[in-house]
């Protein structure tokens, strides 16, 4: 029974990609078969495991997923590429009840085969996220240590206790990530303790610190784990994979 | 004549907000009376300077936007709250053509009386940032000094472009603006140097660094200027002020 998490947040820049990027790496590095879909116009999960995006959207064009989907660097590691053509992005952003639904059936086809699957989002609770939502079995949401992140969960709450409530939906709770965390800042412990209060044991134990070599293994189109496998970044996916793990 | 500052990047977190509240803080202390408009669903802009989101979006509700209007801390600065209803947002969202034209209507006749004028967008391209393209004299990009960011710029360049060609349009680059700058960090320095070759004079001397503080005033619904007005992010954001003045 595969899990597949949506890694969503409306508020942009607060380690989606990276996360989905990451933990999928780590997970199949623990000899998972595991998938990563980008869902993102931007296609920052596809250029950041080095491949490009491709001209039709997967999940528009008639095509079998398969199709598509490509193996990086870590063959336990597939990607279902993104795309940034703009009608392709625009019907799927306009979802229509119907067409979300279509797309859903198509997701879960296409992927029953893996162990893991993690869908990479857009800053955004419209109907790209909506669809993504109603295909998981759990949401995980990464908040950065900051005023604007603590704002915007409550917004995404709602969203995603919607998806719950609806039919079909087999969505649960995956975890809240606090990422780019710093400990010498005040605002970081104050966020950390407000988040703790709030949300309880859904807040994932490890919190992912701010490491720049996190920010530069896209550019080389690697993972943190082939990119820096000693550094703070990769330890601390490393840890987050456990715990996701550990969960089972 | 207004100048109408249209603050655009669909890469999420990479300072829109914070650059929209500093500058349009700075432009007010300066003398000019400033409108900062909060077109996002987010509603930092708003909750960032202290203010409530409003239950209905004052460019959907058929009354006059000056109804709307609040009156900041400084008499100089305005601001045009934004909402969270998702039915409204979710009209602009989905932005008909006609409807794009009402609301950029309806952004110019209710802001003529201002010297700036400053949109705050979501992290998107989609119908909300390009209705406020459509109604802006400028666009300012601020991006991070990291890989995804340089991205994301492509993606930009070609829907301002669209706007920019289109009928009616005042249109015009008002700036690239380096953001989160850490020059500790060879990302940082590469990215500024890539950004400089390939955008030249439309970047911005000024970059603003990475600041604490920047990340704390929304906390205190107050702008850096009134929160830390010897800051590193309140020297930046001025001179970034100075620099848009002289341009005029
Ligand atoms: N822990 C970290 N330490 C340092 N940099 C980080 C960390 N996590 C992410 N980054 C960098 O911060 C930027 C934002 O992260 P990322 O793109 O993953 O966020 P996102 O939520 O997917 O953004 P968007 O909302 O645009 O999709 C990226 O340049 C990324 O490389
Ligand atoms: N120069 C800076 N130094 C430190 N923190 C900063 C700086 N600029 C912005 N921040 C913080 O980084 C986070 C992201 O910034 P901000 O919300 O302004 O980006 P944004 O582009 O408006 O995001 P979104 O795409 O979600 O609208 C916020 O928590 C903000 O307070
Ligand atoms: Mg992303
Ligand atoms: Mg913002």
């Amino acid at each position: 029974m595969s899990r597949v998490f949506c890694i969503a947040n409306q508020k942009g820049g607060v380690g989606k990609t990276t996360t989905a990027i990451n933990l999928s790496s780590c997970l199949a590095r623990a000899g998972f078969q595991t998938l990563l879909v980008d869902l993102d116009p931007q296609c920052n999960a596809t250029t950041g495991l080095g491949f490009d995006p491709l001209q039709r959207h997967p999940l528009i064009a008639n095509d079998e997923l398969t199709n598509s989907i490509v193996v990086s660097a870590d063959p336990n590691l597939h990607l279902l590429p993104g795309s940034r053509s703009f009608t392709d992005v625009d019907k799927l952003a306009r979802g229509e009840a119907s067409h979300c639904d279509t797309l859903r059936q198509h997701i879960l086809n296409g992927t029953s085969c893996y162990d893991y699957v993690l869908i990479d989002c857009p800053p955004s609770t419209g109907p790209l996220t909506q669809t993504a939502l109603s295909a998981s079995t759990e949401v995980l949401m990464p908040i950065q240590c900051e005023y604007f992140a603590m704002e915007g969960l409550t917004q995404m709450i709602h969203v995603i206790r919607d998806v719950m409530q609806s039919e079909n939906s087999k969505l649960e709770f995956g975890g809240i990530l606090l990422t780019m965390y710093d400990d010498q800042l005040e605002l970081t412990t104050e966020v950390d303790k407000e988040v703790r209060e709030f949300f309880g044991e859904i807040v994932f134990d490890t919190p992912i610190p701010r490491d720049p070599q996190l920010a530069e293994a896209p550019s080389h189109g690697e993972s943190i784990i082939q990119y820096a496998p000693r550094s703070r970044g990769a330890h601390a996916y490393t840890e987050l994979c456990m715990e996701v793990l550990d969960y089972e």
